[in-house]
């Protein structure tokens, strides 16, 4: 699975996502990464794409969690990161990254390692795999 | 005027032994894709575009598991699916089970853009592909040979196999983990035991 989340200069944020799914699967099967508010979603407040085991994303929603985390419990990106996959996942391991309508990156992963990488205007820019 | 940012990903749950030379491998592939990004954003374009243009970028490197390179259905055939989200409006489009399209997160963005729906799969989805005339591959295009090799494997262990998912704090690879878990007739999800799972 690969993903991407941007806020632009507007403020204007958006997320995608895609996969060939899991290695053996049964055809016709669907994961996270197509159902919106699972494996992905963008709203004012922030873009997230998630990738992991897709039957744990989608019974936690992972996605529009984050959002909900930020619009109803004030919580800023990375803590709103941090809580969901921390408390959201159950016995299903993912990860995700994320930006806020602000101009902030922020990831999280409960797995061994996350391929991943992050920019910001004044100049960040990260690239990564393990914790 | 407020300040961009980008992240991208490339999959979670990564083999702990990925030899070193995979390792800088993936990183060259994200710091090249996250510069298409950047430099989309310098030059002010809008977010929906830079999404777009990224996830094209990483579905076409068979590095990863999207677009070529992507991980194989039990029959070795490959079923795409992508979403995309705009964060302006709330707009979205889906699509899942395509297998011919080359850059299925574009097919999203037309079923965001250019239909009455939210979400297409499988036939409706490669039928709307064509009369879009997005460019479609045979489903060749998007097999690699790491992942037929992988596919024996994961047969051989009789399990659904989540790339490189490793449990944490687990050494083997995830075939050999998902043998030495696997029931003689239980189904096994990702390396675990299917009864785990919350029936869907």
């Amino acid at each position: 699975t690969v993903g991407c989340a941007v806020v632009d200069s507007n403020g204007f944020t958006a997320a995608a996502t895609s996969t060939g799914g899991l290695m053996n699967k049964m055809t016709g099967r669907i994961g996270d990464s197509p159902l919106i508010g699972s494996g992905t979603y963008a709203c004012d407040v922030c873009a997230v794409s998630c990738t992991g085991e897709g039957e744990a994303i989608i019974r936690s929603t992972l996605a529009r969690d984050v959002a909900a985390v930020m619009e109803y419990r004030g919580a800023g990106l990375q803590e709103a990161v941090d809580y969901c996959v921390k408390e959201r996942l159950d016995e299903g391991f993912a990860g995700l990254i994320a930006v806020s309508g602000t101009g902030e990156v922020a990831y999280g992963f409960n797995c061994t390692g996350m391929f991943r990488g992050c920019a910001t205007e004044d100049g960040f820019m990260e690239v990564g795999i393990w914790e | 005027m407020a300040r961009w940012a980008i992240a991208i990903h490339g999959g979670a749950g990564v083999d702990p032994n990925l030899p070193e030379h995979r390792q800088e491998e993936a990183k060259r592939v994200l710091a090249r894709c996250l510069q298409v990004g950047v430099d989309a954003l310098r030059g002010g374009a809008p977010a929906l575009d830079v999404v777009e243009a990224v996830v094209r970028e990483l579905e076409t490197d068979p590095f990863f598991n999207s677009g070529r390179g992507s991980a194989l259905t039990r029959l070795g055939t490959v079923e795409m699916e992508a979403s995309i989200m705009d964060g302006r409006g709330r707009r979205c489009g889906a699509v899942s089970g395509v297998s011919t399209v080359k850059n299925p997160v574009s097919l999203a963005r037309l079923v965001m853009d250019k239909s009455p729906h939210s979400y297409l799969a499988f036939d409706g989805a490669e039928e709307f592909a064509r009369e879009q005339g997005l460019e479609v591959v045979d489903n060749s295009y998007f097999i690699t040979e790491d992942n037929v090799d992988t596919l024996k494997l994961a047969k051989e262990a009789n399990s659904i196999l989540f790339d490189y998912r490793i449990p944490l704090g687990g050494s083997e690879t995830c075939s050999a983990q998902a043998g030495s878990d696997n029931h003689s007739n239980g189904m096994v999800m990702n390396g675990l035991p299917i009864s785990i799972y919350a029936p869907e």
